[in-house]
């Protein structure tokens, strides 16, 4: 649920709630992380390293079912919409344009809520390794998230062999996103 | 003035996991 203001307040008092509203949703996907079969037997640092650097690209496949994509608008979860072009006020046209992208592509796909939850099991183990100390770990952990939903996906699906491979497609749209983007400025006042 | 910190996306992400691996150790 995201407190953005109406659209009678300035872009900035706006903009602080826009950024509150990030702290919750970070905090569900340490939560998410820790709900990962395997997840846990990581050294602690690992799983730092990987909620540090998967955390956007998880949050990027969540924010998916707010958007939009036909109508170009972002529904919270409080219910308010906005439209694409006032989100724009926010300085966040070009993260918006990919976000209508990547979740028009994503939601064309149909996933059942199951499938979208190890999919971003997937996103977060795949993340980017640099500063991991047991790759081995992670990429065994990787390979057993990626064999789980390959088989939950081919045995709801036994005669579509694409769906699996263009899931997997996803994966480095959602890391030209994080690179993209993630150094997007967010403020908060300081009272 | 009010005055505002502002920080990445990425760091408050940062922030916020390390704070909460913090919390919970």
């Amino acid at each position: 649920a995201c407190p953005v203001a109406p659209a009678s307040r300035s872009s900035q008092e706006v903009w602080d709630s826009f950024s509150q509203c990030f702290t919750p949703a970070v905090r569900e996907v340490v939560e998410f992380a820790k709900s990962i079969p395997g997840f846990q037997s990581l050294s602690q640092h690992d799983q730092v390293m990987l909620l540090k650097s998967g955390t956007f690209q998880v949050l990027m496949v969540r924010f998916c079912s707010l958007f939009d994509a036909k109508e170009r608008a972002v529904t919270f979860l409080n219910g308010q919409t906005y439209s694409l072009a006032s989100l724009r006020a926010l300085g966040m046209g070009s993260l918006l344009d990919a976000m209508f992208d990547f979740s028009e592509k994503l939601g064309s796909m149909g996933l059942e809520p199951d499938e979208m939850a190890l999919f971003m099991a997937v996103v977060l183990v795949s993340a980017d390794r640099s500063g991991i100390v047991d790759v081995g770990a992670v990429e065994q952990l990787q390979e057993n998230l990626i064999k789980a939903l390959r088989s939950l996906i081919t045995s709801r699906r036994p005669d579509d062999s694409t769906l699996f491979p263009k899931l997997l497609l996803r994966l480095p749209d959602l890391r030209t996103l994080n690179n993209h983007h993630s150094d997007k400025l967010l403020a908060f006042r300081i009272d | 003035p009010k005055t505002h910190r502002v920080m990445t996306l990425a760091d408050h992400i940062s922030h916020i996991i390390t704070q909460d691996f913090a919390r919970n150790q």
